[in-house]
């Protein structure tokens, strides 16, 4: 749906590069911390990225209930 | 619960896909489901066509996008047999739903759950370990940029956009995470699937999860 051409590529791609800078500036310092960088999707802009792949609908679900919790020792 | 537990080490959970430029992972997050609860139960694991779901689940959109719990209510309701993907095989794009005789082989559904386990994760823990992979809708901006490691920020609860399946969980080390199979190739995150902390509802990843009964 958004024209492609090799200079918005590369805007998109210079957006992701200080995107990832964001990213990764956060929680470095944390244990096995999530880190962020170059993938097949550094070429789109963030609202490309969510009008193509993130198509999921949300939805509600109701609360696990405290009856139906299951021990592990019933299940064969 | 086991430190460690995850259904691939049972060779119960197909190969990562790839859902190219449809935004069809509502369906591939629910066949994963139905493929791997099927191999639980004894049988071979195999494919099962994602297109048909995509194609013929009549209270979604397609490759524009869909629910999952709408498509497990139409797998319940219709008991549509789903059939192997090399019969039905995915194009990336929706296309007019393809019926099949009833005498013809596929798989049908039992019934489904869905629940909130936002702060009853180690409850979700369970579920896992008793029904097989767990279909979670989560936030997944952030997951754009994702290359590997345990995601604990940069997302949030209640702003689901993307379906994705847990096959497992890891308590071993100082950050306990699920082991979540995404439907973006395996050369994304790690090796097709992310890491993402247990316990704090990261991402939203407890608002809404489904398991699938054959």
């Amino acid at each position: 749906t958004w024209p492609r051409s090799p200079e918005r590529e590369a805007a998109a791609f210079r957006e992701s590069l200080n995107r990832h800078r964001y990213l990764n500036s956060f929680f470095s310092h944390e244990n096995s911390t999530a880190f962020y960088g170059i993938n097949q999707f550094s070429y789109l802009f963030p609202e490309e990225f969510k009008a193509i792949y993130l198509r999921s609908q949300p939805s509600s679900s109701p609360r696990y209930p405290a009856e139906v919790k299951t021990s592990l020792l019933t299940v064969p | 619960l086991p430190l460690r537990f995850d259904w691939r080490d049972k060779h119960v959970v197909s190969q990562v896909r790839n859902q190219q430029m449809c935004g069809g992972c509502w369906a591939f997050s629910v066949v994963g489901a139905v493929e791997s609860t099927w191999a639980i139960k004894g049988h071979p694991l195999e494919d099962l066509s994602v297109q048909q779901v995509i194609d013929c689940s009549y209270n979604n959109y397609g490759c524009s996008g869909g629910s999952t719990l709408s498509a497990l209510k139409w797998l319940n309701k219709t008991q549509v047999r789903l059939v192997n993907d090399s019969e039905y095989p995915f194009k990336a794009r929706s296309g007019l739903c393809h019926y099949f005789p009833s005498s013809h082989s596929g798989l049908s559904i039992k019934g489904y759950s869905a629940y909130d386990f936002s702060d009853q994760e180690d409850e979700m823990a369970k579920s896992l370990l008793i029904y097989g992979p767990l279909v979670v809708i989560v936030d997944a901006v952030s997951w754009q940029d994702y290359l590997g490691g345990v995601i604990q920020h940069h997302c949030s609860s209640g702003e689901a956009n993307h379906a994705v399946l847990i096959t497992g969980f890891d308590k071993t080390g100082s950050i306990p995470y699920w082991i979540v199979r995404n439907s973006w190739g395996s050369s994304w995150g790690v090796d097709g699937y992310a890491h993402v902390k247990m316990g704090s509802n990261v991402c939203g990843i407890a608002d809404s999860v489904s398991a699938v009964f054959v």
